[in-house]
């Protein structure tokens, strides 16, 4: 990726970072549409051996090679199985029976976690940099689960079941099917085994948001993590014959628009069907938008189809507007036809002069690639939001990293839009998505398993939760694109990724499997449903009180439910929660600090001032949680803090009522 | 329409193999063969989970599902991209 080393602050502490040695012992794995390896981010030179643990392959299959694989790319496999028994043999003329990918998006997030580092690296000029992942010496293994029909969950079963085999330390996810059950789930079941053999697995949360309760892979031993932007855009501002400009962004490079004013039509009156207004594959009625620009609604269709069903209308160029699913979050497109996209407000102030004006008129005006734009991050208004509606008492997402408009390495085989009429090659492509987000916590969780190779899965993320900000320079809370107003953890759970502060967290909260099966007793698994995760007998002790409240999550969600009829006012709720805090720094004294924004929860903590003399020295503390009545729906957002001065240890607090 | 073949995880307790086998492999063999001579394997698990992913009929599954040694049998699900 180009900036996000920047943006992360990985540029001016490279040195903190292990450069050789252990950081080149980090196997990378990712489950996702393949591999390109001819791609120059998987250039291996400079790198060592591949690592003696390591005990996977690179498979041959269509336009695939052992050779294919070389000190960076150490493996390569693809799981078809199960993807051929629903839907027939694979259509090799389609798509390759092979580790090689068709489609982009694991050449990208495989990139972004591990890529190599390349100079002079853009999409068509945009984003001009010199491109790397985040774990740049970390080694990569590429398992293709997905395929054009989807990825199906035998198949990626397969390769978790491979992949720890394999011995990977990192596995990256970026996909996920609906909500169900931690024991129907094969992500989080697969997910869970290879948390047993120490590998952390980093999943996407989704991109169902703004909507509540829209997360996917939300078990306690998958880190989750959602998107928000960087400070880079690619500004193309409309500008109306009645005098007015608009703000919109695009990637789009290719023949300009004429340098006058053009007509201008609205896609839902230039088409006979009802849905119009999207630009759906042969909706428009060329006699009406030939020679024109034409404003289409974001929804429903890919937006760089859109573009093209324009242009296959006799259009020359686009205005894509937001509706209010999407409000002012921008996604730049590397479209077919001069293009772009606005937010909602833009658009209906451009569909008012359309409506008013029988001779309107606009054009773009392409600005090319902007950087320092503030306020960044924002929450990505795609990025899925909590609660969790699995275990509500986990508070999820985990964290937000980049994945809005992230250029990283692409496919040969398909142009950037990934659309069957696109023929450009680009070496880089820049797409969005929690998919983005996740092999950037992936490659920095590579990072930290470099410099701290006997920190466990668990420990890793704390590290990145317990260091992540929420709040600018300025002081002022990060905001959430979709409202325009301050984000809270259901948007962006511990906060954004800091990976220089990950480093050295001075203290974590650590998990073992057995907190795991425990926790799994806390939220009444049966024998058998626990058995299915453990792979063993595990009966929970009829004795002992299992409480989710006690899992050493390094973050407090408490759930609590409104009394029917909503009275209850002036009653109150107790809950406590227990944590173990684990020293991993200097011998110091950490002060606790706490944060709620109503009155409406007193929150205390016993002791308030924990001591640690040595490393790895645990202490634990008591959280009480003491709640009024609020009506269902209500949720009151908090924050712990421990400091020693040097390090500050920070845990999201939500308490919600429903 | 029971007579539909859909794809399956069968979730395996090792912990009650028959002590006759040997190899898990071959236990789930056996379990499988008790309910479909037909069906084949198209994964063994053995790291993540242990078990076995084929293609059944609905009654087959039913079927399979009442054996001894079998924790859950689930029905193929598809991911997407994020």
């Amino acid at each position: 990726t180009t900036r996000t080393p920047e943006f992360l602050g990985l540029d001016k502490s490279a040195d903190l970072f292990p450069e050789s040695g252990s950081a080149s012992e980090v196997i990378i794995g990712v489950l996702d549409t393949g591999i390109w390896p001819e791609s120059k981010s998987f250039d291996d030179t400079g790198l060592g051996p591949i690592p003696s643990s390591w005990k996977g392959e690179c498979e041959t299959g269509t336009n695939f090679t052992s050779s294919s694989c070389n000190r960076k790319l150490i493996g390569a496999r693809f799981f078809s199985k199960g993807y051929e028994a629903t839907l027939g043999p694979i259509d090799e003329s389609k798509e390759s029976k092979s580790p090689r990918d068709d489609d982009g998006h694991g050449t990208h997030t495989a990139t972004t976690a591990a890529g190599s580092v390349v100079e002079g690296a853009s999409l068509f000029g945009f984003a001009e940099g010199t491109a790397r992942g985040m774990a740049t010496r970390a080694r990569i293994a590429a398992y293709k689960v997905c395929w054009i029909g989807g990825c199906f969950s035998t198949d990626i079963l397969a390769a978790l079941d491979k992949a720890v085999e394999d011995n990977v330390n990192i596995l990256s996810l970026s996909l996920g099917g609906g909500m169900s059950d931690y024991y129907r789930d094969s992500v989080a079941m697969g997910a869970f085994g290879a948390m047993e053999k120490g590998i952390l697995v980093s999943c996407s949360a989704g991109n169902s948001g703004p909507s509540p309760y829209s997360l996917s892979n939300v078990a306690p031993w998958i880190t989750t993590v959602g998107a928000g932007t960087l400070d880079r855009d690619f500004p193309a501002f409309v500008s109306l014959g009645n005098g007015k400009n608009y703000s919109g962004v695009s990637l789009y490079r290719g023949d300009p628009l004429p340098g006058t004013l053009l007509p201008f039509v609205y896609a839902g009156n230039a088409s006979n069907a009802p849905n119009g207004n999207l630009c759906m594959t042969n909706t428009l009625i060329p006699e009406k938008v030939a020679g024109k620009m034409v404003m289409c609604d974001r929804g429903v269709n890919p937006r760089v189809q859109k573009g093209s069903v324009v242009k296959a209308a006799g259009g020359i160029g686009m205005v894509l507007a937001n509706t209010g699913t999407n409000g002012e979050e921008l996604v730049a497109d590397a479209h077919l036809l001069p293009a772009t996209a606005v937010g909602q407000k833009s658009g209906d102030a451009i569909k008012s002069y359309l409506f008013s004006d029988h001779d309107a008129t606009v054009t773009i005006l392409f600005e090319g690639t902007k950087v320092g734009i503030q306020p960044s991050p924002v929450v990505a208004a795609f990025s899925s939001r909590g609660p969790n509606s699995i275990t509500p008492d986990i508070l999820k997402p985990d964290l937000i990293a980049p994945g809005v408009n992230i250029l990283a390495g692409w496919s040969g085989a398909v142009g950037p839009t990934g659309l069957p009429t696109d023929k450009r090659h680009v070496d880089f492509n820049i797409i969005s998505g929690t998919s983005m987000s996740c092999p950037h916590i992936s490659g920095l969780a590579g990072l930290l398993k470099a410099a701290h190779p006997e920190w466990s899965p668990a420990a890793i993320r704390s590290a990145l939760m317990t260091t992540a900000y929420t709040n600018y320079k300025s002081g002022q809370k990060i905001q959430d694109v979709a409202t325009g107003k301050p984000s809270t953890a259901f948007d962006h759970g511990a906060g954004h990724v800091d990976p220089v502060s990950a480093l050295n967290p001075g203290l974590i909260y650590d998990l073992t499997v057995d907190d795991y099966l425990n926790f799994l007793c806390a939220i009444n698994y049966s024998a058998p449903q626990i058995s299915i995760l453990a792979k063993r007998n595990f009966t929970c002790d009829t004795d002992k009180k299992y409480s989710v409240a006690d899992l050493n999550y390094p973050s407090f969600a408490v759930p609590l439910q409104t009394p029917l009829g909503g009275g209850g006012e002036g009653s109150s709720t107790v809950v406590k929660h227990t944590r173990t805090l684990t020293n991993v720094g200097s011998p110091s004294t950490y002060k606790v600090s706490i944060f709620s924004e109503s009155e409406s929860v007193k929150i205390s903590v016993e002791p308030g001032s924990l001591s640690f003399s040595e490393l790895n020295e645990k202490k634990s503390f008591k959280v009480t949680f003491t709640a009024t009545s609020m009506p269902s729906n209500t949720n009151i957002f908090g924050r712990i803090e421990w400091s020693d001065g040097k390090h500050v240890v920070g845990s999201p607090i939500v308490v919600s009522w429903t | 329409n029971d007579e539909e073949r859909r794809t399956y995880i069968v979730h395996m307790a090792t912990s009650q193999m028959p002590e006759s086998f040997q190899e898990r492999a071959h236990w789930y063999d056996s379990s499988l063969k008790s309910v479909s001579e037909s069906a084949e394997m198209l994964y063994k698990y053995s790291n993540v989970i242990h078990g076995f992913s084929t293609r059944l009929t609905a009654e087959e599954a039913r079927s399979l599902q009442g054996r001894p040694g079998i924790l859950s049998i689930l029905e193929e699900v598809r991911y997407e991209l994020h």
